[in-house]
């Protein structure tokens, strides 16, 4: 039943955090029920939807680690059908601590297990590297949903994440798709945007969205407000893209 | 005689490459010697001076793991006075070889030790993560420079950022400060962007730099011509700005 989307770029700053809380936001507004677990320790698709890392008992960590029941570590968010997972800072040190651990690449996927039919969709916000938490995290997952900012550092990315997804696909987790590649931030006034869009086209046609994200301020301020951008400025450019990208997600068949 | 100066923050997409490329340039053309390091695996460094990562023979990974000398990595650039320790992909593994590694933190201070007295100034461009090779740039660094985007989640990573400096020099780099706090893509139009600074200017106050990079087109045009701003377009507002931060920094001493 429940579908489960890794947001993952090892380019940092691209819109994963933005993509993750945004589409999240607008599926369960939309009547799908959706989780989203924030496996970044930055925190900030935590801190997006107005709360404070660490701050509540709850966190992946705990579940990941086999602790606790990661149904013990849902909670409720400003919106109905949004349920969140947030992260803390303990987070940050599993990447050293896991790597004796038996079947480290598993822990996520052990640790979802009991809860990946409860919704519709269950997003993993990763953290900007190729690192083990990201491996757990496409070892988890039905699908990758890679944010690619039209920039010019951005396309170089694209040949290391891919050959990773090959990786993971071959010893992990066949099932692993692409669920598709997310032009985001695009200006309409800088040349490298067209140019952007025009390359990733040509190379990776088949998995790119129809839907673009604009640049668009209210996208960057509505986390300073603990809400989407939707519940911030629903008439913004950033919102109106959002909702496009969840009724384009729904009609989609990911790409194998 | 040399300073060795890590550009480093967690947050993705803040502006550490571009800061690091573009300082760089600026001491250089204003006669400084200056050796920039890429030790972030995704090479955007490497790239944006033109060369494309894997491509040389040479690169900081061999050196990393004490195969080869650190002066038989460096290469000239487009800059007489600027030379570049490229990277590979190979570094991207480093992470996980390197934890069973004896004295696995200080590999990097080692392998630049016949090195560093040679330039005023050596720059090491950071991955956005706490892992082991910002750890060990930090081990190797008298200071570090933190990009800081003017950004909502900007804000976020400073604290952990700042524990985790003060953990490097209580156990590894008693010696390691602080070289300022940089202002990145400011955008006078952006409410965010004057906040960002303010709460900045409370928390952090003496370690803020005076100059403040602006948000500017032709610092994000610029590496895909392979060029520092100041040889694509000496005259716009990014080619201004880093050379005032250039200055700046020439006549700063770093804040314990
Ligand atoms: N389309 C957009 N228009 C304007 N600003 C945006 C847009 N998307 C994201 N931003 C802003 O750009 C910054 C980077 O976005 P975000 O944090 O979502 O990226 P990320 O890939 O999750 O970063 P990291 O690699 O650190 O996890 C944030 O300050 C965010 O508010
Ligand atoms: N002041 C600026 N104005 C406009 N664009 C900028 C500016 N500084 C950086 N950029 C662009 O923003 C993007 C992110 O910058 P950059 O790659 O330097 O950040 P980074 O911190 O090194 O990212 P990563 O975390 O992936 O290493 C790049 O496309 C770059 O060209
Ligand atoms: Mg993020
Ligand atoms: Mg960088």
């Amino acid at each position: 039943m429940g579908k489960i989307i890794s947001v993952s770029n090892q380019k940092g700053g691209v819109g994963k955090t933005t993509t993750c809380i945004n589409l999240a936001a607008s599926l369960s507004i939309m009547g799908k029920s959706v989780l989203l677990i924030d496996f970044d320790p930055q925190g900030n698709s935590t801190s997006g939807l107005g709360f404070q890392p660490g701050e509540s008992k709850r966190n992946i960590y705990s579940a990941l680690i086999g602790e606790t029941k990661i149904q013990d570590q849902i909670q409720p968010t400003i919106i109905n059908k949004l349920k969140l997972v947030p992260t803390n800072v303990d987070l940050s040190g599993a990447e050293i601590e896991l790597v004796d651990a038996p079947e480290r690449e598993s822990m996520l996927k052990r640790a979802i297990e009991p809860i990946k039919d409860d919704y519709d969709y269950i997003f993993i916000d990763c953290p900007p590297s190729l690192s083990l938490l990201t491996i757990n995290a496409l070892v988890s997952s039905d699908s990758i949903l890679i944010p690619l900012q039209c920039e010019y550092y951005a396309m170089e990315g694209m040949t290391q994440l891919l050959i990773t997804i090959k990786l993971v696909k071959e010893s992990y987790n066949e099932n692993l798709a692409i669920e598709g590649i997310l032009p985001t931030m695009f200006d309409m006034r800088n040349n490298i945007s067209k140019q952007v869009i025009e390359e990733v086209k040509v190379h990776f046609n088949e998995y790119v969205f129809q839907t673009v994200i604009p640049r668009n301020v209210r996208l960057s301020e509505a986390p300073s407000f603990g809400k989407p951008v939707f519940l911030y400025d629903r008439t913004s450019k950033g919102a109106i893209s959002y909702l496009q990208l969840a009724k384009e997600l729904m009609k989609r068949k990911s790409v194998e």
